[in-house]
């Protein structure tokens, strides 16, 4: 019932930009709803000439180009919200181009990439987040602008990174630290998940490695459970607290 | 739903709104 004209359309156009400046969920909340606005049309074939229908492709196009302008200069916030701008551009009839990725990647390489050499794996906190979320970067551009990834020589001038990190990874998916209740278990266990899936990820992206990660990504699966029979036994085995305890049996 | 009546039938305040809006009025409209 708000977009009833033409006129109502180009409102919110115009706002694009104020509406991504408001909050800082904007572009991803602005994103995920004119995907799904953009789904709905597609089914409904008969409403494909309507003026809503020129107007809806109209708002995706401005907020693509305005969040490829933003990103182009000051480098693309994240890759998930990168993953959805390419998922609302294939359903537009032509397809807008990729933002300019080149200063994004050396950002998150640089900060990814200096993770792996401080990385410890005696460490419980595996840390790697910048490294998660390069690798995370590569993944999205892997399947939508795989072209970039070629142009800055992904994977092969990379392997020699990734090789170093694989023996430590692999170390930390097997360690076994003393752990004293079922807290701590729990947060071990999903230490050991991430570690898995990150290893499934960059097994997606580095081919050469990928039976190495696959095995790394088992190691800690083979932890996890591990884990968890220690946390369950921790669980039967606690002593409940004297005052609760009679408490409850009372 | 008050609120989205009026700005229905109101072709000026409905244009004015969707011009200012931010991110909720954005998910509203659409």
């Amino acid at each position: 019932p708000l977009l009833t004209r033409t006129e109502d359309w180009d409102a919110l156009i115009v706002a694009v930009p104020r509406v991504i400046g408001s909050d800082p969920r904007a572009a991803a909340s602005a994103l995920t709803t004119i995907r799904e606005a953009l789904q709905i049309q597609r089914q409904n074939t008969r409403e494909n000439e309507s003026i809503a229908a020129v107007k809806l492709i109209n708002l995706a196009e401005t907020t693509l180009n305005y969040l490829r302008d933003c990103w182009s200069k000051d480098g693309v916030d994240n890759a998930s919200l990168l993953d959805r701008y390419y998922s609302v551009s294939e359903l537009l009839p032509s397809l807008v181009p990729s933002p300019e990725l080149r200063n994004s990647w050396k950002a998150y390489s640089t900060d990814g990439l200096a993770e792996i050499t401080q990385f410890d794996s005696y460490e419980i906190d595996v840390g790697l987040i910048s490294f998660k979320d390069w690798v995370n970067l590569a993944s999205v551009i892997s399947r939508n602008e795989p072209r970039f990834l070629r142009q800055v020589g992904f994977p092969t001038q990379f392997e020699a990174v990734i090789a170093e990190l694989l023996p430590k990874l692999k170390e930390r998916a097997e360690l076994n630290f003393d752990l004293e209740d079922a807290d701590e278990c729990r947060d071990e266990q999903s230490r050991l998940d991430e570690i898995a899936d990150l290893a499934e990820e960059i097994a997606t992206l580095f081919p050469h490695f990928a039976e190495q990660l696959e095995r790394i990504a088992f190691l800690a699966r083979l932890n996890e459970r591990r884990v968890d029979g220690r946390r369950v036994y921790l669980e039967e085995e606690r002593e409940p607290d004297d005052d609760d305890f009679d408490a409850l049996r009372a | 739903d008050l609120v989205i009546d009026h700005l229905a039938s109101d072709d000026q305040a409905r244009e004015a709104f969707l011009c200012r809006c931010g991110l909720q009025g954005f998910l509203l409209a659409l």
